[in-house]
Formats: C-alpha cells, structure tokens, sequence
C-alpha cells in the first residue's frame, strides 16, 4: 500500500502537470 | 471499448485510472487495518500542481473568448482543488493516525476527485477544440453557398483563390482530428467524407467551369450544366456535413456502425 500510494500520487502530481501544459500548449 | 475518446486524453489518465481503481480494490482488500505510510510529501507535491494548475485555469478563463470554455473550466477547477484539500487533510490525519478509516476514505475520495476534475478540464479543452474545427468546416460551407453567384471566369478564379486555403485548413484540421481518435469507426468516418471532399473538389471546379462557358456559349444545356454543378456541391456540403457529425461524437455506438 505504501508503494502504491506514493506512486499513485506522484503519478497524480506529474499528471496535473501534463493536463496544465496541454491548457497552456491549447491557449496559446 | 476505449474509455476516452482521444489518444491524448488516453495517455494522460489512463495509467491514473488504473492506479486509483488498483487502490481501491487494494483498501477494499486491506480491511485488516494496516498501517498507512506518511504521505505528507507526495501530497504537497500534487497541492503544488493543482495550485499552478488552478492558476493557470483561471488565467485560460480571463483570456478565452469561447463562452462554453469559460463555462465549463471553473467548476472543473473546483473539483480538482477540493479533491487536493481533501488529500491534505486524509494526510495530516495519517500523520496523528496511520490506522484512520475516514482518512483512507478521504485519500482514496481525493484520488477519484481529481481524477474526474483533470479528465472534465480535459473534455472542456478537447470539446472547444472541436468546436475550432467546426468553424472552420461551417466556413468552407458558406463559400459554397456563394457558388452560384460565380458566373465568370473571373469570378471562379477569385472564388478558386479564397476557396483553397480555407478548403486545405479544414483538410489538415480535420485530418489531424481524426489522427487523435481512439475510435476506429468515427476514424474511418471521418477518413472516408475527407476522402470525398479531395476527390469531389476538382469535379466541383470542372462543374463551374462548364456552366460559365455552357452560359457564355448561348444558353443551350445551361440547365444541365448548373443542375451538375448543384449536385456536386451538394454532395461536398453532405460531405462536409457529416465530418460536423462525426467530430462531435465522444461516444461509441454499436447501432451507427451496423
């Protein structure tokens, strides 16, 4: 479960990111 | 079945979804109460995200000028930031109680909220991209509706002129369009009126041709000649038509493909 957690969180965190570069790429 | 419709918003959160529902079915399965980890970092690293990208959401709203955008991005952003406030507290009551029910509760409810508020900013996004495409394709359908004012071959060339940049946009938008589907028959429908629209278009010139000089000749087969040039309009306006349809389906339905 710990594995688990921090690798899905991370992988929340870095998708976040990608959502936010797919807004900033669209916008501009 | 894919589940999302474009393959970029496949690769941004599929694997997102495949670790929350492993997850969930791992804390269904871990009901023996074993201890929680301290997520106290990763979770200010996904508060960190959700901050830039709140901002930046926001900031896409003030400068947008498409009014179902606007609309649609805030309470998406909402999800997303109270999904986040939700992992920080299951993570501070993690902290003082590695063993908290309501805690994994609010990490897994966390988890599952910002997946649907990242995947509605997605489908927002994605859904006013369409719309870019659609005007493009409704404005080559009003330089159709002006071919029937074309009476010289002046005015065809003028007509070829403006007629071909917005006729070679629409192609490479909705080309590119129907590269990002995950649906292979909405692919194929798309390829196949994209297809008809290339071959079509030097038929609908040829057809114009021959009405202005049939016209300028006299008069006789005048009829035949604008009733040819109708017809093929009217089966590029179909054609155009149907890629408007096409493109706005999100969703696979077994009886269009039967």
């Amino acid at each position: 479960l710990r594995v688990g957690w921090e690798q899905l969180l991370t992988s929340v965190a870095r998708n976040i990111n990608e959502v936010e570069n797919q807004i900033l790429t669209r916008d501009s | 079945m894919p589940v999302f419709h474009t393959k970029t918003i496949e690769s941004i959160l599929e694997p997102v979804a495949q670790q929350v529902s492993r997850l969930v079915i791992l804390h269904e399965e871990a009901e023996d109460g074993n201890a929680m980890p301290d997520l106290a970092r990763p979770v200010q690293a996904v508060k960190l995200a959700v901050d830039n990208l709140v901002r930046v959401g926001y900031e896409t709203i003030n400068s947008s000028e498409d009014a179902i955008l606007k609309q649609d991005m805030p309470p998406a952003l909402n999800r997303v930031e109270e999904a986040s406030i939700l992992l920080i507290q299951a993570s501070d009551m993690l902290r003082s109680d590695p063993f908290s029910a309501p805690a994994r509760k609010k990490l897994i409810e966390g988890s599952r909220g910002i997946l649907q508020g990242t995947s509605a900013l997605l489908l927002a996004f994605d859904e006013s991209e369409v719309r870019k495409i659609i005007r493009i394709c409704k404005n080559v359908l009003e330089y159709l509706a002006i071919t029937e004012v074309v009476e010289t071959m002046e005015d065809l060339v003028t007509f070829v002129k403006n007629l071909s940049p917005v006729l070679t946009k629409m192609t490479k938008e909705v080309d590119g369009r129907q590269k990002e589907l995950t649906h292979q028959v909405h692919r194929e429908w798309l390829e196949r009126s994209l297809e008809q629209v290339k071959q079509l278009t030097p038929i609908l010139i040829s057809g114009i041709k021959i009405y202005i000089t049939t016209k300028s000749q006299g008069g006789q087969g005048v009829a035949e000649a604008q009733t040819n040039r109708d017809y093929v309009i009217g089966k590029v306006c179909n054609e155009i038509h149907e890629m408007i349809r096409v493109l706005q389906l999100t969703t696979y339905d077994e009886e269009e493909w039967d």
